[in-house]
């Protein structure tokens, strides 16, 4: 009876004042959540994503079993291997390097920075591009796009994939990098560079920069997954 | 499982919802609107030791046997979640990039005793 008085008979601790105690609460909260997501502090966004290339992003992203408030639904008949392994997705918009980008070349570059201690492994990941539509009226419908790494040091660009894709109307597209971007976080490197190539007669139908349209700024989706530099290490001795 | 109240004194589920465009996070945070930071509280009597939902956890059977042998009054009970969620989130990490990520155990669901 005396514990239910002081307002906590679990821990024992005095009851607080209700200001206080929401204040408290709201503090554990941000630490659980900047904890969870293994943030030191919350970061500091000094520049923003245009909201339509936001939402289009975000669209091609969500699945269908995240209900409004954040929650999941769950099959309990399935193993949840997503939350789990430590697996999540992540986009990145790229930004288009207009110093490299030459007629009907374009050259997108992405950031990622690593975790200290924690190396990351690419489960899958996609190039998502717009490919606006052909000018002609009674065009073949389709073009060759091409996505590269661009020349280094001497040696030739890397053509990563090549793809014939419809231009008849004007759509996103996919190419999956998943071996190109683990390689890339491998090298422990910052800034991933590609070079896309998808022209028809001479008109550059992957630079959304022309277009003016920034919810076709293209974007790169990555389902990725933590894992830790000791378990790596021990098995390459292995 | 109890959701607390007013009339409530024994171990429950209390609801706390945090929107986080009151706390300033609604600019790295996409997704979702606000977070649900449920927590445990109440009394956990003898009687209620143990229950509900934990009864073929190994704790439990130990319990039990301290409780059939009458070596309980040194044992303490203690109100804790005993069924949480995930929590998908999406938001702006510091290079601008967008996450998404299904993070588990966040959101309490229901609360028992020891």
């Amino acid at each position: 009876t005396s514990a239910a008085a002081t307002g906590c008979p679990t821990c024992g601790m005095p009851a607080m004042e209700k200001g206080t105690e929401e204040r408290y609460l709201v503090e554990i909260a941000k630490q659980q959540i900047l904890s969870k997501l293994h943030l030191r502090e919350r970061p500091n966004i000094t520049q923003t994503v245009p909201r339509a290339a936001l939402m289009t992003a975000l669209r091609k992203l969500h699945a269908g079993r995240v209900r409004q408030d954040g929650t999941l639904e769950l099959d309990n008949n399935v193993p949840n291997s997503r939350t789990s392994n430590q697996a999540y997705e992540i986009v990145s918009f790229a930004d288009v390097d207009e110093r490299v980008s030459a007629g009907t070349d374009t050259s997108l570059s992405f950031q990622f920075l690593q975790e200290k201690g924690h190396s990351v492994q690419v489960l899958q990941s996609s190039l998502w591009l717009y490919v606006r539509p052909a000018d002609a009226p009674h065009h073949r419908g389709r073009v060759n796009a091409e996505i590269s790494l661009p020349a280094s040091s001497g040696a030739n660009r890397t053509l990563l994939l090549q793809r014939s894709v419809d231009v008849s109307r004007g759509g996103w597209h996919t190419f999956p990098v998943t071996g190109a971007l683990q390689a890339f976080l491998d090298g422990g490197q910052r800034r991933l560079r590609l070079e896309v190539h998808c022209e028809d007669g001479g008109r550059n139908l992957c630079s959304h920069e022309a277009s003016g349209d920034s919810s076709h700024q293209p974007f790169l989706v990555a389902q990725v997954q933590l894992r830790e530099d000791a378990n790596k290490h021990a098995l390459s001795k292995r | 499982s109890l959701r607390c109240g007013d009339d409530v004194s024994v171990c429950c589920k209390k609801d706390f919802y945090i929107k986080f465009r009151d706390i300033q996070w609604q600019d790295w945070i996409i997704a979702p609107e606000g977070y649900h930071m449920n927590y445990c509280m109440g009394q956990c009597p003898q009687h209620l030791s143990g229950s509900p939902g934990i009864a073929s956890s190994f704790h439990a059977t130990v319990f039990s046997q301290l409780k059939a042998n009458g070596i309980h009054t040194a044992v303490s009970s203690c109100c804790v979640p005993i069924q949480r969620r995930p929590l998908s989130m999406v938001y702006f990490n510091s290079q601008h990039t967008i996450v998404k990520t299904d993070v588990p155990d966040m959101i309490v669901e229901s609360c028992g005793c020891t």
